[in-house]
């Protein structure tokens, strides 16, 4: 241990883990998640094949699936259904590195979970809980994104045949963006406009089988692709998606709140923003998230802040930690609260979700206006605080915050997408204001 | 904006806006912003007059005969603060009902409560303008609210690991050569920087340039 950092641990005025207690929700949340990432991080097949940062995005995208699909068997393994243990296990496989095949646990799985009749279910929550098919969720598009009423791809219903055409009319309608659509996603929940009579119905959700399940080949009628390397998540196949009149039966819309009968007759849904539902529960886990990115940022910068000396605070002593300048402070602590912030924060909101979405599931949507400006805000405000906040962490750590092997850029990179994915945030402060004008 | 001026009562995380709250800051100490009531009322002050402000903006902008949508672009300034200053006070009313509500030995509730205080009066540093605009803080006590954020600094330093470690994150997990748990910085960054593929060979493929062009 070096002796200046030790010294900082041996002035504490309390133990570090009375504190991790608050953090996790009590002892046996710290002792079990302690357990799950040591199950992670002491598996061998876990271990990546040389430091990240000198891979190629080629290399770390095939290591990330191989890393995804044994996580995938251990969670069967170890019978891991709780999403708080399951969400530990992830980060603790892919490390710095974004979760692959996290839009199948979460939006893809949300939105069968939710938006799905019990018949529906049937099928589809056993194959995504069993992994016979990889999911993803395919909303955003070449040329539109948070505006949802904007989005040009179409489902077109066809009662002849009892089958929806899905069709990408224009370049700016191809898919973009979602996470493992261009190379490893076998279906995607699609947002498409819904045509039925000759009439558009608005956005609803598709489930749509995208590759063939034996070969692996896109079907006739698909074209997938990688988006190319981002500033981060390069361990990801964002894709594109483009449809040419790609037949899917019936049974494959998402039927729980509007619905199409076989005669071609629509159904509207109970509330107009119900079937936005997927994104909620993701923009309330971004709140929790920027508190976590914070404090690994925080983390760092502190710990460098106190074996790195510089420069005589006292002229004719040893070079002074550079934690004991003001400025130094004056750039950490306002991150380090900040991340405590957000943490509690993300705890609040995840409740209110949980609240409201207990409601939603008796028929009481009267909190879902509340809760969409909220998380939608939140998320807007704690992502752009913590990226300014992880920059100036970077900063504070001088020339070495500029190198891979502070972890920085990589941090920094999974971390700021935050702010424009599910909704950009200055569009996010904007409902959010809408909200607060009309109460 | 539109529900709080009419009798129907406000419920939820908007309730401020229908909240009598004192019309200017109580502080009178410096030790006074480390009160709750005192920091978190600076908050729903600034979001309430940030929100109905823009709510007056929005009105004005309809009075001179723009369409709605018209007058919501005019005033997306207006606005965007005001979502902001409602999410400022949600996080700060947050980490207060967190920590007090947590259960754990003195000294490091003591801690915990230092960092939502510290936070607290950084935020309203930092956004000083808007509660000066309308004379809700005065000068000095904004002076006594910037001394007692330099105050805790002395306060939070010597306990910054710890705090730190209390995130409890593997260095596994933390993939970082700087934020070692065990502060061995420097002798890593050299064993790190050996093990990029550039230093697999003394002289590099890029010779190929180099030689001839020394060579001309």
């Amino acid at each position: 241990i070096n002796p200046d950092i030790a010294e900082e641990r041996e002035n504490a005025k309390f133990d570090p883990i009375e504190l991790t207690y608050v953090i996790d929700g009590g002892k046996e949340k710290t002792e079990r998640r302690r357990f799950l990432e040591s199950e992670a991080l002491n598996d061998p097949v876990f271990d990546d094949p040389a430091d990240i940062a000198f891979l190629t995005d080629e290399q770390r995208h095939t290591n990330s699936v191989r890393k995804s699909l044994h996580m995938v068997r251990r969670l069967q393994e170890m019978e891991i259904t709780n999403h708080m243990e399951s969400h530990w296990f992830r980060v603790a496989v892919h490390r710095s590195e974004e979760i692959a095949l996290s839009l199948h646990a979460s939006m893809f799985q949300h939105t069968v979970m939710h938006q799905m009749t019990e018949e529906q279910q049937a099928y589809w929550l056993r194959a995504t809980k069993d992994y016979t098919l990889l999911g993803t969720y395919a909303q955003t598009e070449l040329g539109h994104g948070t505006f949802l009423r904007g989005l040009e791809t179409t489902a077109t219903y066809d009662p002849t045949t009892q089958e929806f055409e899905i069709h990408s009319p224009t370049l700016t309608s191809m898919k973009w963006w979602p996470g493992n659509l261009g190379k490893t996603a076998t279906h995607a929940i699609v947002a498409a406009q819904l045509y039925t009579k000759g009439s558009r119905m608005g956005v609803h959700m598709f489930m749509v089988p995208l590759r063939s399940l034996e070969t692996h080949l896109p079907h006739p009628g698909v074209e997938l692709g990688d988006i190319g390397p981002k500033l981060g998540y390069n361990n990801i196949d964002n894709g594109f998606l483009r449809f040419n009149h790609y037949r899917i039966p019936i049974e494959n819309m998402c039927m729980r709140h509007s619905k199409v009968m076989p005669d071609g007759t629509y159904v509207p849904p109970p509330h107009k923003k119900i079937s936005y539902g997927s994104m909620l529960p993701i923009r309330s886990g971004i709140v929790g998230n920027t508190g976590w990115y914070l404090s690994k940022g925080s983390t760092i910068a502190t710990r460098y802040s106190v074996v790195r000396r510089q420069s005589e605070l006292i002229p004719g002593t040893k070079e002074a930690k550079i934690l004991d300048y003001q400025s130094q402070q004056l750039k950490i602590f306002p991150n380090l609260a900040t991340a405590f912030a957000f943490i509690f924060t993300g705890r609040e909101m995840m409740k209110h979700y949980f609240e409201s979405l207990a409601e939603m599931d008796e028929g009481n949507y009267s909190s879902l206006p509340e809760l969409h400006a909220t998380s939608a805000g939140l998320k807007a405000f704690t992502s752009s605080v913590m990226a300014s906040g992880l920059e100036e962490l970077r900063t504070s750590c001088g020339g070495h915050g500029y190198s891979k092997a502070s972890g920085f850029p990589e941090l920094y990179g999974t971390a700021a997408p935050a702010s424009t994915y599910e909704g950009e945030n200055t569009v996010m402060f904007l409902q959010t204001a809408r909200y607060l004008m009309k109460v | 904006a539109r529900q709080a001026g009419s009798k129907d009562k406000l419920v939820g995380c908007a309730a401020y806006l229908q909240a009598d709250l004192p019309p200017r800051c109580l502080a009178k100490r410096q030790i006074d912003f480390l009160r709750q009531d005192i920091l978190v009322d600076a908050y729903k002050h600034r979001a309430k007059s940030v929100v109905m402000l823009a709510a007056r903006r929005l009105g004005e902008e309809l009075k001179k005969g723009h369409s709605q949508p018209i007058a919501w672009n005019n005033c997306h300034m207006y606005l965007v603060k005001a979502a902001m200053a409602h999410c400022h006070l949600y996080c700060v009313e947050s980490f207060f009902d967190g920590v007090n509500t947590s259960e754990t030995s003195q000294p490091a509730l003591d801690a915990l409560m230092t960092l939502c205080q510290f936070y607290a009066i950084f935020g309203i540093s930092q956004n000083k303008g808007d509660l000066l605009q309308d004379g809700y803080m005065n000068g000095e006590q904004l002076n006594m609210l910037e001394r007692q954020l330099i105050d805790l600094l002395a306060v939070i330093r010597p306990i910054a690991v710890t705090l730190v470690d209390a995130f409890d994150v593997p260095d596994k997990m933390l993939s970082s050569v700087l934020g070692r748990y065990d502060g061995n910085v420097y002798e890593n960054l050299y064993e790190w920087a050996k093990s990029s593929p550039l230093n697999k060979k003394e002289v590099p493929d890029a010779y190929k340039y180099i030689g001839p062009f020394l060579r001309e």
